[in-house]
C-alpha cells in the first residue's frame, strides 16, 4: 500500500457516498445516469468475486464489501426507490456498444484464461468506460449540478491516483500490471473535458455546470 | 511484464 493508493480508494469512496446521498437526501436522482450505475455494480461484482476465494486484508475486505453495497443501494434508490425521478431518455447510451466489446477483448487479451482472471479482466476493461453514459447524459442536457460534478472530480480523481500509485510501484518494487495502467490511462484520458470544465466552470462559483 | 496474479488492488 502507499500513500497514492490509499487517497485513490479514498476519492473513490467518497465519490460513491456522494453520489448515494445526494440521491438519498434530494430523494430524486434527476441527471443521474442509472445505466452507469448498474455497469459500476457489475464492475464491482465481477472484481470481487475474490472476496469468497481468498483474504488479503481486513481493509481489503472491508473496502469491497463497502463499494458493493453501496453501489447496488445506489441501483436499488434509482431503478426503485426513486425510480419516478429517473431521467430515462436522457439515459440512452447503448451499453450494449461497451459490454460486447469489453466480454469479446476480455477472452482475447487477459493473463490467464481462467474464469477468475476473465471476470477481473472484464470488470478493468469496463470500469474504464462505465462512466460513458453518465457523461453522454449530460452533454445530452447540457448542464449538470454542481455536487454531481463533485461526484464525477472525485471518481475521476480516484483513477487518476492509481496512476500515480502504478508509477511508483514500478520504480519501488518492479510492479507493472499492463492491462490495469492501459485501462486506466484510458479511463483517466475519458475525465480530461470534464475536469477543464470543472476547473473552469464549477470552481469558479458558478454552480451548476452549463456545457457551451 | 509482470502480471497482476496477487490481486492486492481494489
Amino acid at each position: 500500500m502507499n500513500i497514492f493508493r490509499l487517497l485513490g480508494d479514498m476519492c473513490h469512496l467518497v465519490a460513491i457516498i456522494i453520489l448515494f446521498l445526494k440521491i438519498w437526501r434530494s430523494k430524486s436522482c434527476a441527471g443521474i445516469s442509472g445505466k452507469s450505475q448498474v455497469l459500476f455494480a457489475l464492475v464491482f461484482t465481477t472484481r470481487y468475486l475474490d472476496l469468497f476465494t481468498s483474504f488479503i486484508s481486513v481493509y481489503n475486505t472491508v473496502m469491497k464489501v463497502v463499494f458493493l453495497v453501496l453501489a447496488y443501494a445506489t441501483v436499488y434508490l434509482i431503478y426503485l426507490r426513486f425510480r419516478s425521478t429517473y431521467n430515462s431518455e436522457s439515459d440512452s447510451f447503448r451499453v450494449e456498444f461497451l459490454l460486447v466489446p469489453v466480454a469479446g477483448l476480455s477472452f482475447l487479451e487477459n493473463y490467464a484464461f481462467a474464469p477468475l482472471e476473465i471476470l477481473w479482466t472484464f470488470s478493468i476493461y469496463l470500469e474504464s468506460v462505465a462512466i460513458l453514459p453518465q457523461l453522454f447524459m449530460i452533454t445530452k442536457t447540457g448542464e449538470a449540478e454542481s455536487i454531481t460534478t463533485h461526484y464525477l472530480f472525485f471518481l475521476g480523481l480516484y483513477r487518476a491516483l492509481y496512476l500515480a500509485n502504478w508509477v511508483w510501484r514500478y520504480h519501488t518494487e518492479g510492479f507493472f500490471d499492463q492491462i490495469a495502467v492501459v485501462s486506466g490511462v484510458v479511463q483517466t484520458i475519458f475525465y480530461c473535458d470534464f475536469f477543464y470544465l470543472y476547473f473552469t466552470k464549477v470552481l469558479r462559483g458558478s454552480g451548476k455546470m452549463t456545457l457551451p | 511484464v509482470t502480471s497482476n496474479t496477487d490481486k492486492d488492488e481494489l
